[in-house]
C-alpha cells in the first residue's frame, strides 16, 4: 500500500493546518483512502475507482488525464507550476462529517476537482499516531537511503580520482614512451650512417689508390 | 679472443645490431631493451 | 535549534505508542526540551544544564560520558549495540503531570539515567501539529538531500565512464604508437643496412679487382 502525507489550509479557513494522507493500491485511479486530521480530530473517507470515473466523465476530461491532476493535487506531484486550492466544511451534529473538496487554480477561474464526504473517527489518537509513525517510518527509510547515497557517492569519487590519476599517468607514459624509443633509434641509426660514411671513405680511397697506380703505370 | 671480438665489430655495431641483416620488430626490441643508462 | 523525534513504548504499558520529543540548540549538553505525545495528549517539560550536570555526578559518571549516553537513549543514536528502556507513570490530577524515565539495560541490571516530570498540554493539538509539521519537513529535506546526492552520483558516474573510455583509449592509442613507431624504424634502418651490404659489395669487388691485376703483372 502506497502513502503520501501532506500539509494543506483550507481557504475557508487558513490558519488552520490539516494534514492529509492519501492510501492506494498500485494505482492511484484504482481508488484511495483518504484520512484527514488537524491535530485533535480525525476524519476518514473513500474514493472508489468507479467515482474517479464518474469525475473524470463529468468534467469531460481523459480518465489518465484526469488520475495525473489528482496526482498534482493530492500527492503534490505537480510542483509549483499548476495552483491547487483545498476546502473543507464541517457538517452533520458536531462536525461528524466533513466535506473536503479539492480544485484546481487557473488564471481567473477555479474548476473542482474532486470533493468527498469525510466521517469522524471515533478513536483519532490511533489514526494520528498511525499518521505520525508513517512519517518517522519515511524519515527513517529516507536517511538509511541518504546515508547509502552517501557512501555510493564518496566510492564513486573516489574511483574517479583513482581513474584520472590512471589516465594522467597513461599521459605521461605514452610520451615517456615515444621519447625513448626515438633517444634509441637515433643512436641505432646514427651507428648505421657512421657505418655507411666509412664504408664509402674506404671505397673512395681504394678507388684513388687504383686511380693512381693507373696513371702511374701509363706515364711510365 | 680478439678475433671473435673483431668478427662482431664488423657485423654488428655497439648497440648489438646488425650492420647487413634486415631488423624486424621482435629484433629491434631486444636491441632496445639492452639500451640502458645510455646517454 | 535541533530536533528529534522518535517512537518509544514504556515498560508498564508497552501495548501504548508514545512519541517523544527532544529540542535543544547546538548541544544536548546545555540543556534540553521534551515533548512526550500519544497522538492525543501532550507533556512538556525542560531538562535544564544544571540538572544534566547533577546527573552525571551523582552517577559519578564523567559528563561528556552521560551526555553521550543520554545521545544513545534519547536520540537513538546508540545503534543495537545498548538496549534502553523507557518508563511513564501518571501524576496529579486526571493525569496532569507525568513522570518520564529512561534507563539503560545491561546483562541483569538496569541503571537510571534521568527522569523528569511533564506537565500536561491545555491544547495538545497544536503541539501535535508541529511534531507531525516538523516530520514533514524532515521528509521534504531529506527527500531533496536523496534527490541532489542521487544525481550529483549519477553525474559522478558519467564522468567515471567518461575517464575510464578515455583511460582505455589512451591505453590503445599507447600501444598503437609504439607499433607504428617500430614499423618506422624498421623501414628506415632497412634502407641503411641495404646500403650498407651495397656499400661492402662494392668494396670487395674493388679490392678483388686490385688484386687480380696486382697478381696478374706479377706473373707477367
Amino acid at each position: 500500500m502506497e502513502k503520501k502525507v501532506v500539509r494543506i489550509c483550507p481557504v475557508s479557513d487558513p490558519g488552520t493546518t490539516y494534514f492529509l494522507q492519501i492510501a492506494w493500491e498500485k494505482d492511484l485511479g484504482a481508488g484511495f483512502d483518504v484520512v484527514l486530521s488537524d491535530g485533535r480530530s480525525a476524519w476518514t473517507g473513500k474514493v472508489p475507482e468507479e467515482d474517479i470515473s464518474k469525475e473524470a466523465a463529468d468534467m469531460e476530461m481523459e480518465r489518465e488525464k484526469y488520475i495525473g491532476e489528482l496526482k498534482k493535487v493530492l500527492l503534490f506531484e505537480g510542483g509549483l507550476a499548476d495552483k491547487y486550492n483545498f476546502d473543507i466544511s464541517k457538517g452533520g451534529v458536531d462536525g461528524e462529517c466533513l466535506n473536503f473538496s479539492y480544485e484546481k487554480n487557473l488564471k481567473d477561474v477555479s474548476f473542482r476537482l474532486g470533493s468527498l464526504m469525510l466521517q469522524k473517527v471515533s478513536g483519532p489518537a490511533e489514526v494520528i499516531s498511525e499518521l505520525i509513525s508513517y512519517c518517522l517510518d519515511c524519515i527513517k527509510g529516507l536517511y538509511s537511503k541518504n546515508e547509502h547515497l552517501q557512501k555510493e557517492n564518496e566510492r564513486l569519487q573516489s574511483d574517479l580520482d583513482d581513474v584520472q590519476e590512471q589516465l594522467q599517468k597513461c599521459v605521461e607514459a605514452k610520451e615517456e614512451l615515444e621519447m625513448e624509443l626515438y633517444k634509441r633509434f637515433i643512436l641505432v641509426l646514427n651507428e648505421k650512417k657512421a657505418k655507411i660514411r666509412s664504408l664509402q671513405k674506404s671505397l673512395k680511397e681504394v678507388e684513388e689508390a687504383v686511380l693512381k697506380t693507373t696513371q702511374a703505370r701509363h706515364e711510365k | 679472443s680478439p678475433e671473435t671480438k673483431q668478427h662482431f665489430a664488423c657485423e654488428y655495431d655497439c648497440y648489438g645490431d646488425s650492420y647487413t641483416g634486415d631488423t624486424d620488430i621482435a629484433k629491434l626490441k631486444e636491441v632496445f631493451s639492452r639500451m640502458n643508462n645510455f646517454q
